[in-house]
């Protein structure tokens, strides 16, 4: 048995936003802490992990681990049809992942199950000489002021400051934010700005963002719900110079 | 001129 009713709709929305952008199936595992999930996209460029905890949710019931395999475009599809108002209620039956929204009507929508062969990856454990946070509508803005010259993005922390800059054939862009914490060393890497663009679809679960840098190393970014029972958070391999 | 590398290489 399993069944997970949830008021706030737009988290699974906005997770499921970049998710789908990220990877086309994922393999969501339940159990009696709650849901999670763990994937990597084909060209194994970016990590996602979701990890909602049963505290999440207004009601959460899940008697034996399982795993729910599901194609995130039609998931997606699906979840764009949940009012902000509406209540989510997710079950499962033999083949299907239900979700119902209940608000003036209740709307129910099945979503057939896939099969997945492989395990789930686990992410892997990197030691960061950096971790800062900054507000989510920063990097927001960021990704849309260097889009403007170049489509790749160098994040760049020292002691004071937190830059994202990027050198166009046509023109340059630089954003500073003091980002007020005590980091004693500098890192920088370059990154894809699409791919930075695909995780930071995900505007609404957190407003702000928990940035991990090294030199030349993944992007590891955190998005933690204030109630510290939900995470969204990326890696994501950066460009080198090669 | 960089090039996109890929998260294997971290993995281990």
């Amino acid at each position: 048995m399993f069944k997970a009713v949830l008021s706030d709709s737009n988290i699974l929305k906005t997770s499921f936003d970049a998710i789908s952008s990220i990877v086309d199936e994922v393999q969501m595992q339940a159990d009696e802490e709650g849901l999670r999930l763990d994937a990597l996209d084909r060209s194994h460029i970016t990590f996602v992990h979701l990890e909602l905890k049963k505290g999440v949710f207004d009601e959460y019931q899940c008697d034996e681990p399982m795993k729910i395999n599901v194609d995130t475009e039609e998931l997606m599809k699906v979840l764009k049809r949940a009012k902000a108002e509406d209540m989510v209620e997710l079950t499962v039956d033999e083949g299907n992942l239900i979700l119902s929204f209940e608000g003036e009507a209740r709307r129910k929508f099945k979503i057939r199950l896939i099969d997945i062969e492989y395990e789930a990856p686990s992410p892997p454990q990197l030691e960061y000489p950096t971790e800062f946070e900054v507000p989510f509508s920063l990097l927001k803005d960021s990704i849309q002021d260097i889009g403007i010259v170049s489509d790749k993005i160098s994040l760049h922390v020292n002691e004071e400051k937190f830059e994202a800059s990027a050198e166009g054939e046509f023109g340059d862009a630089k954003i500073e934010y003091l980002h007020g914490e005590k980091i004693e060393e500098s890192a920088r890497s370059i990154f894809s700005l699409e791919k930075v663009k695909e995780m930071l679809k995900a505007d609404k679960f957190s407003e702000s963002a928990v940035l991990r840098l090294g030199n030349d190393m993944p992007l590891n970014l955190a998005l933690k719900m204030a109630s510290d029972e939900g995470e969204l958070s990326f890696l994501l391999a950066p460009r080198i110079e090669s | 001129q960089e090039k996109q590398t890929s998260l294997d290489a971290f993995f281990n």
